[in-house]
């Protein structure tokens, strides 16, 4: 399935997405 | 407790994107995160429609809670 590399998957998608707003929550204080 | 935890932090998110406090996020919510957060506009596209389990155009607190409680799910997966 061309569609399994991580990251472009809607799962690697979303655990990007909050990845960065958990990085963004404790990165700013 | 953890649940209690994880409800906080996806409420949180959720008001990150609900910049206007409008109760939804809509796809210009989501879009204007880009610059924020490390992910293109195709990126946070998917987002949206991924977490839009209703594909209604908007998301709620309980859509948005139920992405953030899957992923969580599958970190915690070794």
């Amino acid at each position: 399935d061309p569609n399994m590399k991580a990251g472009t998957t809607s799962e690697g998608v979303l655990a990007n997405f909050f990845n960065s707003l958990l990085s963004k929550k404790t990165g700013s204080p | 407790s953890g649940q209690q935890t994880m409800l906080g932090k996806a409420h949180e998110f959720f008001q990150i994107c609900d910049t206007e406090g409008k109760g939804f996020i809509a796809r210009c919510d989501m879009q204007r995160l880009h610059g924020e957060l490390p992910l293109s506009h195709e990126e946070l596209e998917k987002v949206f429609d991924t977490l839009d389990t209703d594909g209604n155009g908007f998301l709620t607190l309980e859509e948005f809670t139920t992405g953030f409680s899957q992923f969580l799910h599958r970190e915690e997966i070794p």
